[in-house]
This record gives structure tokens, sequence and C-alpha cells, in this order.
């Protein structure tokens, strides 16, 4: 499972949260307006929170954060 | 199987249920207006609640919280 | 497997039914109005029953409780 | 697999029949009018059967039972 | 897999054939009018035999029974 | 996988070859007029040999026997 | 995998071809008008062929052989 | 997996090529007008050639040889 | 998996490159125009080069090579 | 689960992140207008990130990149 | 997972990319115009780059390369 995310402006970012008893943040990928990241969940990810204005695309449909 | 929620407030919380003989909640994220987090069913994940007005999209299609 | 519960007024319960030989309540979540719960069906969840006003979304279709 | 029964009328019933050489009733679950139960077929649960006026959604379709 | 059988007349019956190199009737479950049966294969249950009125849904569609 | 045969006449009858190196009738069953049998592939039936006026619901469709 | 055939004409014949380095008729079953056999591919069958005017059914349509 | 082959004239034949380092003909099926193969890919068959002119029907559509 | 070439044109060949860390030229088939060629990606098949006129039909639909 | 990359100008970067706890560039691949690059995800590859214009192709769609 | 390639032009070249902690060309394999290739992911191959003009179908959909 992966998901698509495209920045629309610049300083979107795209945590990935620890799996596991505790939920921390284990990193955060910055990317400039235009730049897209496609992302798994893995063994380390098992969510994902992201922050400015993005357009997001997964299995649910596309939505736009950051409205 | 993942779930997308896009908080449509400020203030929106999306609490873990633990899996096991046990419901408690184990951890709360709290979401500002425009922030989407993709969140799993995991090992330590069962079940989620989610409180304030937020946009979820699951497999059985997108519907609105705190209306 | 999961299942998404949209809470249409105060004082909704999901009740969780043990799996096993025995069928007890072994857990009840209480929504209150606008609240969402996403709850799977686990190790020791195998039937859940929902009262009072609610929107129940599952793999067969979106269906009112309390009616 | 799971399927999705809706009271609509007091007084419905949900068998659970074991699985096994035996066929014997070993649960039986009431539900009031409106009150939706979700259950699935499990380890010890092979075939059910509904008595009353009930909403009965699998993937087979909607059918409506008590009529 | 399961099959959904509900009567539409009083007394129809639902044949449970037993699985492997012998074909008996292991159970006979009766239904009155408005009963519904959602019915599984089985470890036990390799073929069904449906007598009197009943509509059966089923993976191949919805037939009737009795006519 | 299994089919689904509904008798249009008496006298049909459903028979099941063995699976394996030899091809022999291990068992027939009858059905009488507006009888129903939903019939699995096992571990001893590999092939169905359908004889008189009957219904058949496959995967590929529905077709008339008998005819 | 299965495949359905209904003979259009007496005679028609459903040869089991074996599985393996070698390839040799197993088996032949005679089918008279409007008996339909229903047959898997199986451990000891990999190929079949159908020789007579019969309707034959799989998962790639329906097609008429003895035209 | 398996395709369906009818012969449309008399002479078609259905070559079965080895799995394995080498590529050799292992069998060839002869097909009179009308007749029908139905063949899987098999442990000792990873391609097949046919010639003549006949109907062959995969997963990938229906096309006719020897046109 | 596998695909269907069909020739078009006499001397239509279809090579098999080997899987592994090398990539060579294992086998090469000669099709003559009508001629049909169904063919499985294999344990010492992990690419397909085809030269000529032929229609080529895959899961991602039909091409013609050769233009 | 592979992505398609399509570079609609010279200089187009996809960058792969690293899998595990960690999250690095472990590989940086550039693309010349016109080149087109399909990639996967993999044991070392749990994420990527495109900068520049690009037509990117998943199963959730084709977005452009760089816009 | 394969996808198909067809040379629009002399001099298309299709590049391996190895499976693993390096990324390096394994292969490169030249089409002449009208050559098609069927290539598949492999245990060496996790990644394929595409130059000069091509017609590039995979589960996405078909792009234009080269252009
Ligand atoms: N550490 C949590 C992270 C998480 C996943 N889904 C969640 C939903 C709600 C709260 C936390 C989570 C887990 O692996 O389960
Ligand atoms: N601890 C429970 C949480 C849960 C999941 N689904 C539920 C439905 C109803 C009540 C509780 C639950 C479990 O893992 O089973
Ligand atoms: N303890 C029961 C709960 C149950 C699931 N499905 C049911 C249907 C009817 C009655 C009870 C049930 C079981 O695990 O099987
Ligand atoms: N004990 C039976 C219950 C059953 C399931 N499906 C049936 C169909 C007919 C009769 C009985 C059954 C079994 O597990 O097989
Ligand atoms: N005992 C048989 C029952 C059966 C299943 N499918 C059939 C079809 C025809 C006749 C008998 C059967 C078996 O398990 O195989
Ligand atoms: N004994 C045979 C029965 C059979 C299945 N499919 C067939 C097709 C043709 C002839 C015989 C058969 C087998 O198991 O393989
Ligand atoms: N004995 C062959 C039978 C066969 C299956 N498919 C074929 C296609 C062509 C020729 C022979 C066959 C095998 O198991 O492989
Ligand atoms: N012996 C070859 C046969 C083959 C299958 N697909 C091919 C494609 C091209 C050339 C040969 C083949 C193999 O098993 O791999
Ligand atoms: N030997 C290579 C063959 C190959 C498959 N797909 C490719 C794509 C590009 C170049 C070579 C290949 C391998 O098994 O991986
Ligand atoms: N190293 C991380 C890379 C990653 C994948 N998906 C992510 C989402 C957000 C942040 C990082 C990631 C991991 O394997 O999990
Ligand atoms: N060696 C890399 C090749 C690769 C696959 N997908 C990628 C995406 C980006 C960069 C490199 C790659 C790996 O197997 O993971």
């Amino acid at each position: 499972e992966y998901i698509v995310i495209k920045a629309l402006e610049n300083g979107v970012t795209i945590i990935g949260l620890t799996r596991g008893k505790d939920t921390k943040f284990h990193h955060t990928e910055k990317l400039d307006k235009g730049e897209v990241m496609v992302a798994q969940f893995t063994e380390h990810t098992s969510a994902m929170k992201i922050r400015g204005r993005a357009q997001i695309s997964t299995k649910h449909g596309t939505t736009e954060s950051g409205i």
C-alpha cells in the first residue's frame, strides 16, 4: 500500500508515525511546490500526517490538505 | 487497511483503541484544520474514534464527522 | 474487515461480542452525536451490536439504526 | 465473512448454529426494533437463523425476513 | 462460502449432505414462513438440498425452489 | 466452488464422478420438481453429470439441461 | 477451475487427457442430448477434448462444438 | 490457466512446448473440424503453438489462427 | 502470466530471454503467417522479444509489432 | 507495485528513500526529457521523491510534478 | 508483473536496473523500429529505464517515451 502526495506550495511536510505500542514522529520529509512523494506503509510507518497545501491520492480517492 | 481523515476545523482528534481483550485509548492524535492523517489498522490498533469536524474516507465511502 | 459507525444522536452504543464458544459483551463504546467509530472484527470480537440512531457503513451497504 | 441484521420490530432473534458434526443452537441474540447486529461466521458458528421482521444484508443482496 | 434461504411457506427444509466418500443427510433444518437461514459450506457439509417454497440466494444469483 | 441445480421435473439426477485416476459414479442424488441442490466440488467429486430437465447455475452462467 | 458442457445431440464425448510428461486419454464420458457435465481440471486431467455438437461454457465465454 | 481452441477445419494441431531450459515439442494433438480442446499450462507445458484455422479464446480475448 | 502472439506474416520470431543475472537468448521460435503461439513467463524466461509483423495480446491490451 | 515516471523536461530526478528505521536517499536517477522510468518498491526502497516536470502514473491515477 | 515496449524508431534501449542496495545498469536491450519487448520485474531487475521513441504499456496505462 502506498499513497501519492504532490505539494501545491513550499514547505509541505509528510510525517511518518511509528508502528507499535508508541506513536512518535520518526521522519519528516519536506516538499517544495510541485515535488511529489510516493510513500508506502512499512514495518516502521503505520500512519502518516500531512501539513500544508498538497494533493493526496489514496485508494479512497483524492483530497486536498491545507484548505 | 487504512483510512484517511482530513480535519475541517481545529482540534479534531483521532483516537487509537487497543487490540486485545481490553479496549483502551493508546494514542490520541490532534489535527489542525486542513491537516490530513492516513492511519492503518495495526497490531496495536483495532478501532479508531474520531471527534470534531472531519472528512473520513474509508473503503465504505466518505462521511463527515462532527455534524 | 471493519465497519464505520457515525452517531446521529447522543448515547449511541457499539457493543463488542466475544469470539468463541461463549457470546458475551466484552466492551461497550459510547458515542456522542457526530462522533465516528471505525471498528474491526478481531481475535476477541466476532459480532457487534449497535443501539441508538447511527449511520452504519459496511461492505453490504449503508443502513441507519434506531429508526 | 459477516452479515448485517437490522430489526424492524421488537423480539427479532439471531440464532448461531454450531459448526461441526452436530448442529445445535449455541447462542440466541435478541434485538429490539432498530437495533443492528453485524455478525461473522466463526470457528463456532457455521450457520445463522433469523426469526421476526428484519432487514438482512449479505454478499448476495438484501432481503427481509418475517414477511 | 455461504448461501441465503428465505422460507416462503411453512415446512421448508434445508438438508446438509455429508462431505467425504459417503453422501448422507447429517442435518435437516426446518424453517417456518419468513424465517431466513444463512448457511456455510463446511468441513462436514459439501452439498445442501432445499425442499418447499423458498427464495435461495447464492453467488450465481437468486432462484425460487418449490415452484 | 459450487453449482446450483433446480429440478424442473421429477426424476432429475445429479451424479458425482470420482476424483483421481479412475472416473466412476460415487453418488446419485435424485431431485423432485422444484427441489434445489447446491453442490460443491470436493476431494471426492471432480465432475458432475446432470440428467433430466433442470436449471443449472454456475460461474459461467445459467443453462437448462434436458431440452 | 471447471467447464460446463451441454450435449446438443446424442453421442457427445468429453475426453480427459492425462497430466504429466505423457498425454493420453484416461477417460471418455458419453453424453446424450440434453445431458450436462460440469468437469474440473484435476491432478489427473490437464486438458479436455470435446467431440460432437455441444455448448461449452468456460471463463473465456461460450462456444459450440461440432458445427 | 487454460485456453480454448475450436478447430474450424480438419487437421488443426495444438503443440505443447516443454517447460524448462530446453524448448521442445512434447505433444501434438490433432483436431478435426468442430472439435474443441481446452488445455491448461502445466508443469510440462509452458507454451503452445497452434497451426491451421481455429478459434482461440484466452484471457486476452478471442483470435483466429490460420487466416 | 502468458501472452498471445499471432504471426501476420512468415518468419515472425519470438525470442525467450533468460531469467537471472545474465540476459541471453535461450530459445527462438519461428512462426509462419497465421500461426499462433501462447507463451508463459517461466523460471527460465523473464522477457520476450518479438520481431516481424505480429499481433501481440497481453494484459495491457493488443498491439501490432513490425509496423 | 511499481510506478511510471516520464520526464517532461531535462534534469528530472527520482530519488529512492531507504526502507527501515532511518530514511535516507540511497539512489538518485536522472532522466532527460522523454525518458521513462518504471520503478518498483523494493526491500531497499519504501518511498520515492520526484523533482522536476514529469508525468507520474500510479494505481491512484496520473499526476504531473513540477507544476 | 511485466510491461510491454514497442519501438517506434530504431535504437530504442530498455535498461534493467539492479535490485538491491546498489542501483546499476545490468543489461541494455536494443530494439529496432517495430520490435516489441515484453519484460518482467525479476529478482535482478527492480526498475527499467527506456530511451528513444517507444510505446510503453503498463498496468497504469499506455504512454509514449521520447517525445
Ligand atoms: N503506533 C500506532 C500508530 C497508529 C496507527 N494507526 C493509528 C490510529 C490511531 C492512533 C494511532 C495509530 C500503531 O502502530 O498502531
Ligand atoms: N479490544 C477490542 C477493540 C475492538 C475492535 N472492534 C470492536 C468492536 C466493538 C468493541 C470493541 C472493539 C478488540 O481488539 O477486539
Ligand atoms: N461467540 C460467537 C459470536 C457470534 C458470531 N457470530 C454469531 C452469530 C450468531 C450468534 C453468535 C455469533 C462466535 O464467535 O461464534
Ligand atoms: N454443523 C453444521 C452446520 C451447517 C452448516 N451449513 C449447513 C447446511 C445444512 C445443514 C447444516 C449446516 C456444519 O458445520 O456443517
Ligand atoms: N460426499 C460428497 C457430497 C457431494 C458434494 N458434491 C457432490 C456432487 C454430486 C454428488 C455428491 C456430491 C462429497 O463430498 O464429494
Ligand atoms: N477422475 C477424473 C474425473 C474428471 C474430472 N474432469 C474430467 C474431464 C474429463 C474426463 C474426466 C474428468 C479426474 O479427477 O481427473
Ligand atoms: N500431458 C500434458 C497435457 C497437456 C496440457 N496442456 C497441453 C497443451 C498442449 C499439448 C499437451 C497438453 C501436460 O500435462 O502438460
Ligand atoms: N522452455 C521454455 C518455453 C517457453 C516459455 N515461454 C517462452 C517464450 C519464449 C521462448 C520460449 C518459451 C520455458 O519454459 O521457459
Ligand atoms: N535476466 C534479466 C532479464 C530481464 C527481465 N526484465 C528485464 C528488463 C530489462 C533488462 C533485462 C530484463 C532478469 O531476469 O532480470
Ligand atoms: N524509512 C521509512 C521511509 C518511509 C516510508 N513511508 C514513509 C512515510 C513517511 C515518512 C517516511 C516514510 C520506512 O521504511 O518506513
Ligand atoms: N536498487 C534499487 C533500484 C530501485 C527500485 N526502485 C527505485 C526507486 C528509486 C530509486 C532506485 C530504485 C532497489 O532495488 O530498491
